[in-house]
This record gives structure tokens, C-alpha cells and sequence, in this order.
């Protein structure tokens, strides 16, 4: 359970103060499919950093199962976010020199899962890339790009996945391939934190949390 | 006027070729606002790359008023793309070090235009980013990175502007006034082709080109 208790984030750029969140109270349980929407710069990134473990609060308390993340230890914190939580970061951060399978295998290395060869193959298909599984990043279309991104964070088996817009470059039959995908590892007790900009797709997660200049406007089961 | 005649875009990976586009006959007269729809990988990008004089086709002929780019001396291309065609794309691929300001005017140092502070501030303005202004890419949303690869788009006063999904970072209302400002240039003449997954922008341009594996699957007015 994720706990988020007057957290603010403020970002100074010399004499300039941006106040990227304003004071976010926030409980999300396991098991949750959510969704976070708002306008563009309301400070969604932001918060998915910090629910993820990426980024901390510049004041306000972050709990996890009821532990502030302030009194634990880095080691525990890095066990987290490799072995519990899959990202899917907006600008996808693929590594230029790696493949779509290496790209996608590379959480791997990271924390003490193992996978063997055609368990990659299956997650790298189930996204539509089997025919692109050896092109690099340079290779790949935008689309292409974002679906390497989504298999990559589901490679480690977590148990929370935060995707951050997702389907933001794939044409609706890929986007619909996609929303699938997360409802069903959801089904299997998957938490799911979406940043979409897709009301449709908004409207079929649990919850809506509405952002708007770095407040939460409105929470609400759909 | 653009014409592509039987254009091929074949990629070699060692034994692997992939055939982005297999034979593209079009028609594009100036003045028109036309989008390009189709499924993550169909060849959209490929073919507004070879649409706007970035990239060559591996076979077939692109003519620009009737005359085969190559034959065009080099100079002559360049002045084309610097001066005539303003890019937004997919990727954004804005200048780290560089602030929004910086980043909306480094086309102006490379054709020969000239745009005054007020102007370039103004542009900067119609795209919702007069606050971000002096924040550098790392310091923005990705909806905010997608809006100044627009405005940088915007400030040579192109005849033609190549848009490759220039809303998928942007929730609606973002989204909407992006689409306004570009149905606005195209009421003062300016040629607009736009990729996007959104079937109801496209729906709200003059004439749709699906494409599927490479090639045309329609061309129609809308
Ligand atoms: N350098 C390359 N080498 C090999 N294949 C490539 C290369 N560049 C692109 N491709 C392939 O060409 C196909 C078309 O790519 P393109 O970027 O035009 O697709 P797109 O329609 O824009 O897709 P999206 O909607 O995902 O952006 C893709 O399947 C891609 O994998
Ligand atoms: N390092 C930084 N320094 C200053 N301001 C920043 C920094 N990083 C982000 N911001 C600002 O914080 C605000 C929130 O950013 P965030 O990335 O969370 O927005 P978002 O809701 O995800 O937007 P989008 O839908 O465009 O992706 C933005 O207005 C952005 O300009
Ligand atoms: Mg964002
Ligand atoms: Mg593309």
C-alpha cells in the first residue's frame, strides 16, 4: 500500500519556484488499477515518480505498508524498485546499442530473477515485436519503440507496474492490445498506476485520480 | 507540388530486409491538409521522412514540380528543407543545453529569416508555453517538449509543415489548440501533412491516406 501524506515537489531554477505538486494526499492498495489524467505539465510525471520510489518529495511523507521511505535503507529501496515495480517511462529511455531483446532482458540483470530465452520471446511477442526482436532502437518505429519500453517493464514480473502514457504513439488497435495486456496482469493481482491522456481508456481502469496545476482536482471510482 | 512515383524504402540488416514502404504512388498539391493514418510500424514516418526531402528512396522517384530531387544540386535541397519545410517530430529531438527559447529559434540561424524577440516570444505563447520559457528540455513535460519541437516547427514561416504525431503527448485540450493553430496556417495557405493515431483529428482534415505494410490501403477525401 502506497501512502502519499502532504507531499509537495518543488523544483527551483535559480530565483524561479515551480511548484510541480502542491500538497498530494494519496492512498492507493495493493491490487489497485487506477488511472491518472490531467493537462499537460498538472505534474502527472511527477507524481508517478514519487509513487514509484524514483524521486522524493521536497516535503511530505511517502509511506510504504506503512513505513516512511525516509527511514529505510537505500539497499531496500533498490530491492524495490528492481524487483517489485516495472516502469514505463514517457520517453522510453531504450539503451541505443542494446536489441529489443536485450533491451527488454536487461531488468533482468539487475535484479535476481531468471528467465530463460523463450519466456523473453513470449513477452516480446505478446506486445507485437517478434519480427523486430533484433533491431536496435534506430531501427524501430515510434510505436515500436514504446512497445520495447512496455515489455521491458514486464520482464521482472512486478507487482506494481507505473506506466506512463503507454499508448501515447500507437494507433488504436495497438493501444487496445496494450490496455489488454495491463487488465490482464491486473486480473492476476497485478497494481496498475496508468497515465493516459486516453479518456476511453481512463474510464475502463477502477479510478480516476484528475490532476491539475499539481493538486489533486478529483478522486473518483469510475 | 510533391509526387512520389513506385518509391520503395527497403532497409538491409545483414540477411534481414525490411520493406517499410513497397511502392507509394501520391499526389500531393500545395495547399492541402492531409493526414496519414495507420498501424505502429506501417511506414508513416518512413514515408513524411521521404515526403520532406530528409531521406531517399531506395527505388522510385520523388518529384518536387515535376522536377526529380536528384537531379536538384544538394544546395538547392537544403534550401528547401531550411526554408520551405518546417518538421515536428516524432522523437521531438530537441537540443539538451538549450532552453525553449533557444531551442524554438536555432532554425532561424540556419536559413536566412529573421525573426525579431517579441515574434519568436509570441509563437512560444500560442503553443501555452510562455511560463517554460527559459527551461531547458530536461526541465519540462513531455507534452511541454512535444509543444516547443511545434513552435520550433512553426518559426521559419514554412509553406509546408510535416507533423508526425504532434498530439500524442497532449491530453484534449492541449491537443485541440494545437489542431487549431494548424488548421489556421492552412487557412493562410500553408500545406499541412499530419500523422496521427487519432481518428478524429484525421477525421478533421481535407483527405486521409491509410497505410498498412508498406503501402496505400486508401486515399480519400474525407
Ligand atoms: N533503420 C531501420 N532498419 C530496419 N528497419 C527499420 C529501420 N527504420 C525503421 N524500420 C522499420 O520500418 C517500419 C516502418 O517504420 P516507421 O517509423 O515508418 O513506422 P510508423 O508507421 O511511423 O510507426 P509508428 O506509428 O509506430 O510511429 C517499422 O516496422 C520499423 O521497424
Ligand atoms: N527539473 C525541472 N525544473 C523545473 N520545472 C520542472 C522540472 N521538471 C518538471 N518541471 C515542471 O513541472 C511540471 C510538471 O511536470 P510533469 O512532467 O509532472 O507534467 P505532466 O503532467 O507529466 O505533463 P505531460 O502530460 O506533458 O507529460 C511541468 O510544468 C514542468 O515544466
Ligand atoms: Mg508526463
Ligand atoms: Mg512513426
Amino acid at each position: 500500500m502506497i501512502k502519499l501524506e502532504k507531499v509537495e515537489k518543488i523544483y527551483q531554477r535559480g530565483s524561479e519556484r515551480v511548484r510541480a505538486l502542491k500538497g498530494i494526499d494519496l492512498e492507493i492498495e495493493r491490487g489497485e488499477f487506477l488511472s491518472i489524467v490531467g493537462p499537460s505539465g498538472s505534474g502527472k510525471t511527477t507524481l508517478l515518480h514519487i509513487l514509484g520510489c524514483l524521486d522524493t518529495p521536497t516535503s511530505g511523507i511517502v509511506r510504504l505498508d506503512g513505513i516512511d521511505i525516509e527511514t529505510m535503507p537505500e539497499k531496500e529501496l533498490v530491492k524495490i524498485r528492481r524487483e517489485k515495480i516495472g516502469y514505463i517511462f514517457q520517453q522510453f529511455y531504450l539503451i541505443p546499442g542494446l536489441t529489443v531483446y536485450e533491451n527488454v532482458s536487461l531488468p533482468l540483470t539487475f535484479s535476481r530473477k531468471e528467465r530463460n530465452r523463450s519466456e523473453i520471446e513470449n513477452l516480446i511477442e505478446m506486445v507485437g515485436l517478434k519480427d523486430r526482436i533484433n533491431h536496435k532502437p534506430n531501427q524501430l518505429s515510434g510505436g515500436e519503440m514504446q512497445r520495447t519500453a512496455i515489455a521491458r517493464a514486464l520482464v521482472n514480473n512486478p507487482e506494481f507496474i507505473l506506466a506512463d502514457e503507454p499508448t501515447g504513439n500507437l494507433d488504436s488497435e495497438n493501444a487496445e492490445m496494450i490496455f489488454e495486456l495491463l487488465k490482464s496482469l491486473h486480473n492476476k493481482g497485478i497494481s496498475i498506476i496508468l497515465i493516459t491522456h486516453n479518456p476511453d481508456l481512463a474510464q475502463r481502469t477502477e479510478r480516476i485520480i484528475k490532476l491539475k496545476d499539481g493538486i489533486i482536482e478529483s478522486d473518483q471510482m469510475v
